[in-house]
């Protein structure tokens, strides 16, 4: 069981449609995937047309122990793919957690204990706020892999350190596992000079980590969420949809190296 | 003295490029500008080539009381316009803080004190972070108006109730005299008609508050930040400064009315 999250406390750069859009790919592409939506917009539970009401299972009632991890999943509309939508409870859930005991390991707890029969997916993709307090800390303690998602444009290089400095500091203290193993290039326009400038600076920062699809801006991305659907089922034509058809490929061929 | 918060916990929205290129209008408008950083990230300081080492004084300084306002302020290239960076400590502040007597209001009671011999600028602009923590909090309890940075994209109507409901918490236990005056729609591009029909939404839910000038995509708004420049200083003759020359005689517009 592959777990990732996908992180940049930068804004707006694309972890959204990233979580949802990859794990379509690799629903389709034949894998049980897990969507976790850490983010207190509920951004993923909206893309997907599913937010809940505020005493429904939820990833907020997951990190504060009120249900199980089984408990706050239900399905989508793409076969294979699962998703743990998130409450309004959410946006106070870092001040409320900040006293409590193992507050950075809460998430992984709840996945140990859903594992523990066996492993009930392929995939978990965590959707992170863009921040780095306790709930993109949560996902980095749980996951063994960090995407970063990064828009090819000047503020997306400056953030990067401080994000690998974080990543450092959570695998040295909480999760040894943990590795940055892939960035994605997001609203790529390679007609712009400052875009495929950031780009050969994160290839040359980065070698061998940046995937070599990189997400083209499509507007079919930015509709396919008020119809609560992936790309692939609202445009499968669309540039949109084969970006993130070879990205998927991408990061399946990354088991065969493993 | 307008004390005006740009807000929004949509990442990625415009906000701090609304901060900077606004305040450069009204600067070049006649008026005295102050700009405060309040993002953990300091893309505003960053925006204007002004990041500041651990030690000196800052955002981060002043809310935890260890500098005054005033000393916190520096130049920028822009006559009239100064502004307070942040430091890498204030992504600490608000686990830091969340313990304080009086945490929402530590950068009120900082401009009060600054203050009290006479108003030193005639507009003072925030650049919040993407999220309704702290931060967020200590600029809506100082600020007399909310301008709510939006991008003309599904999520954005999505989040807006939730921002609402903020400012008027916010209004009714700490600052009564908090309005969200004004909305601006930034990364329009009116060729695309998801971008059209949220800007129609917007309007209609919104009557009278919507600014009539949009801030359209354009690249020099995207460029600028890396040279350390407002876009009068990298491209006057783009579209970018065009719009927020309008927008900025928009804002002046407004003093007339009230
Ligand atoms: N490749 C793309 N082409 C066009 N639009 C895109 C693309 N990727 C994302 N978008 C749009 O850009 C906006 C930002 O994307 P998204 O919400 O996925 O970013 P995010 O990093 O999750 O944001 P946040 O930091 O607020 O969580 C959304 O309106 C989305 O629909
Ligand atoms: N009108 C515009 N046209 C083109 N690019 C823009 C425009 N406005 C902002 N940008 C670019 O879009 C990105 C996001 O803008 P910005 O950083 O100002 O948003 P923000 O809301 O402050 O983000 P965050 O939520 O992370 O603080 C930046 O790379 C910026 O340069
Ligand atoms: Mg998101
Ligand atoms: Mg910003």
């Amino acid at each position: 069981m592959r777990q990732i999250a996908l992180v940049n406390q930068k804004g707006g750069v694309g972890k959204t449609t990233t979580t949802v859009n990859l794990g379509a790919a690799l629903a389709l592409g034949g894998k049980r995937v897990v969507l976790v939506d850490l983010d207190p917009q509920a951004n993923l539970s909206l893309h997907l047309g599913s937010v809940v009401g505020s005493g429904a299972p939820s990833s907020y009632r997951v990190l504060t122990a009120q249900c199980s991890f089984a408990e706050a999943l239900v399905d989508t509309s793409t076969d294979g793919m699962r998703l743990m939508p998130t409450d309004i409870h959410l946006s106070g859930a870092e001040l409320e957690l900040a006293a409590a005991l193992g507050r950075e390991t809460l998430l992984r707890d709840a996945i140990e204990e859903w594992c523990k029969d066996g492993e009930p997916c392929d995939y978990l993709l965590f959707d992170c706020p863009p921040s780095l307090g306790l709930l993109s800390i949560n996902a980095l303690s749980a996951a063994d892999e960090a995407f970063l998602v990064v828009q090819t444009e000047f503020f997306a290089l400056q953030g990067m350190s401080k994000l690998l400095e974080v990543i450092e500091l959570v695998k040295k203290r909480m999760n040894p596992r943990l590795e940055c193993t892939g960035l994605i290039p997001c609203l790529y326009d390679n007609r712009l000079r400052l875009a495929r400038e950031v780009l050969g600076e994160l290839r040359s920062y980065f070698p061998d980590r940046v995937f070599a699809t990189t997400i083209g801006q499509n507007v079919k991305l930015a509709e396919s969420p008020s119809f609560g659907k992936t790309i692939f089922e609202y445009a499968p034509q669309s540039s949109g949809a084969r970006d993130y058809t070879a990205l998927g490929q991408a990061v399946l061929a990354m088991e065969e190296i493993a």
